[in-house]
């Protein structure tokens, strides 16, 4: 464990607990891509199937409990709970067109042609572009409620300050996983656009509109 | 490359 993965962790949780107060306070999930919640609960249950198989430290069992079941009651809100409020007009991203190249991949570029091991590629995958309905349906809208930005900005920073541990870890362990890592790359580039605006606009006070 | 059979990151 070093700082990048710890803060790392803290800033993913962070997220994950803003975006779940935010919805059960205001009682809506105005503005929040239900698709993108859906392929999040999706990384988590593919990716933390090992619980059950290894145990790693009760740190690693711990986070992730909390991160499925988050994940899941996000989901349930968005689309139990709360689904009144649920913006389907604007949550359109096809997410087929995500899920398809991302099994596609997995199946052909992974560690291990073993089922645990393709489904946490598939994970991986996954992860670095389950934002994008989100950020569509911001695209779509032309704005953000300014509490969904700061979700949106500890959701990048995490995996950003991933790729410092990746550093870290590569230097003083010597452990690479250029899997992790390229789609990590590519889960950060994503939010460049978005952390430009949060940070020229929302940290200004300002409301986050698109076009910019 | 990674270690097989688990990876110890979240």
């Amino acid at each position: 464990m070093n700082i990048f993965r710890l803060t790392g962790d803290l800033s993913h949780l962070a997220a994950i607990i803003i975006l779940l107060l935010k919805i059960w306070k205001t009682r809506s999930c105005a503005g929040i891509s239900g698709k993108s919640q859906i392929l999040f609960a999706l990384v988590f249950t593919t990716r933390y199937l090992d619980l059950f198989s290894s145990f790693i430290s009760l740190y690693n069992t711990v986070m992730k409990v909390i991160y499925i079941m988050c994940a899941y009651a996000t989901v349930y809100l968005i689309y139990g709970k709360f689904k009144a409020t649920y913006d389907g007009n604007h949550d359109t991203f096809r997410v087929e067109f995500l899920l398809i190249p991302v099994v596609l991949l997995a199946v052909l570029i992974n560690h291990a042609f073993a089922p645990m091991e393709i489904l946490w590629t598939f994970s991986i995958y996954l992860e670095s572009v389950a934002i994008l309905p989100q950020l569509f349906m911001i695209s779509k809208t032309g704005e953000a409620e300014t509490i969904t930005t700061h979700y949106l900005f500890f959701l990048g920073l995490y995996r950003t300050l991933y790729l410092f541990n990746w550093i870290w870890r590569f230097y003083f362990e010597g452990f690479f996983d250029l899997i992790a890592v390229v789609a990590g790359l590519v889960q950060t580039i994503l939010y460049c656009d978005f952390f430009y605006l949060y940070i020229t606009k929302v940290l200004k006070g300002k409301k986050l509109s698109l076009p910019a | 490359s990674a270690e097989l059979g688990h990876h110890d990151e979240l």
